[in-house]
C-alpha cells in the first residue's frame, strides 16, 4: 500500500 | 488604498481556476512588490504558491506597507465568469474597507463592477525554502495536462522517474501498467522542447488527483516545470505567460511513501 505523506511540518518549520 | 489594473484579464481568470478546487479561502498578501498567495489545501497534502509582480500589471499601487485580503474562491470564480476573455481588469481596496471591488471592461462599451466583501482567513506562516532540485523536467503544459489525464484512467497514483536522457510517468493500476516515456528534446521548435536536467536521477510516486488539479492552471503559460527530489515536496511550476518576471504559480506536493 501507499500512504500519503503531509506538508505541513515542512513549510511550518521552513 | 490598493488598485491594480491588469490588461490581460484572463491571467487572473486562469489563476483562480487553477487554484479553486485546492483552497477554499486564501489570503491575497498584497504590497508595493505585488501580490503573492500561499495557502495549503485541507488535508495539508499540497501547497499553493502564487507570486504576481508589478510587472504583470499595467498599473499598480499599495499606499500601506502591505494588505491582507481574505477571498473566497468560490465566490471569486463566480465572479470572474463576469470576465470575458478580452476585458481588462482593475480591483480596488480602500486601506480599512470590508470590500475587494473588480472592474471589468472591454473598451468603454460594456463596464461591469463587482464589489465581493472580504473575509478573515486565519492564516498560518508558511515559508518555502530555496531549493535545489536533483531533477528539473521542463514539458509543455498540453503534455503535463495529458499524461495526467491519461494516466488517471489506469490508477490513483503516478512514478515520475527522472534519469539522464528523459522522464517516465508510470502507472501500475487494476487493469494492468502503463508508461510513457518523455525523451530529452531540447532541440526541437518551443512547443514541443522537453528538457530533463538530472544531477542524480529521482523516482517517486504521486497522488494523479493532484497533479490532474495542477494542471488546471496549464493556460497560464505554454511550459510546465517539474522540480523533483528525494527529500522534498514535488514543485510544479507555471510561470505567468512563460516569463519568470511577470510572476508564477507554483504548487507543491508530498509523495507518496510506501508502507
Amino acid at each position: 500500500g501507499m500512504k500519503q505523506s503531509n506538508l505541513y511540518a515542512f513549510f511550518k518549520a521552513a | 488604498m490598493f488598485e491594480a489594473v491588469l490588461s490581460n484579464g484572463s491571467t487572473l481568470k486562469k489563476i483562480f481556476e487553477g487554484i479553486k478546487d485546492l483552497c477554499t479561502d486564501v489570503n491575497f498578501d498584497v504590497s508595493s512588490e505585488g501580490i503573492k498567495l500561499q495557502a495549503m489545501d485541507s488535508s495539508h497534502v499540497s501547497l499553493v504558491s502564487l507570486e504576481l509582480h508589478t510587472d504583470v500589471f499595467e498599473q499598480f499601487r499599495c499606499d500601506r506597507d502591505s494588505m491582507t485580503l481574505g477571498l473566497n474562491m468560490k465566490s471569486v470564480t463566480q465572479i470572474f465568469k463576469i470576465c470575458g476573455n478580452d476585458d481588462s481588469v482593475t480591483m480596488r481596496a480602500e486601506d480599512e474597507g470590508e470590500t475587494l471591488e473588480f472592474t471589468f471592461e472591454k473598451g468603454e462599451d460594456r463596464v461591469s463592477t463587482f464589489e465581493l466583501k472580504l473575509m478573515d482567513i486565519d492564516s498560518e506562516h508558511l515559508g518555502i525554502p530555496d531549493t535545489e532540485y536533483q531533477c528539473n523536467v521542463k514539458l509543455p503544459c498540453s503534455e503535463y495536462q495529458r499524461i495526467c489525464r491519461d494516466m488517471a484512467g489506469f490508477g490513483d497514483n503516478m512514478t515520475i522517474d527522472c534519469q539522464k536522457g528523459g522522464v517516465t510517468f508510470s502507472v501500475d493500476g487494476e487493469v494492468g501498467k502503463g508508461k510513457i516515456f518523455l525523451k530529452h528534446q531540447p532541440n526541437v521548435e518551443e512547443k514541443h522542447k522537453v528538457i530533463v536536467t538530472v544531477k542524480e536521477g529521482v523516482e517517486l510516486d504521486f497522488a494523479l488527483r493532484y497533479l490532474n488539479n495542477f494542471a488546471k492552471a496549464a493556460p497560464l503559460s505554454d511550459h510546465v516545470q517539474l522540480g523533483l527530489n528525494s527529500d522534498t515536496p514535488l514543485s510544479v511550476r507555471f510561470d505567468i505567460e512563460d516569463k519568470a518576471t511577470l510572476g508564477s504559480l507554483k504548487f507543491f506536493l508530498a509523495p507518496k511513501i510506501k508502507e
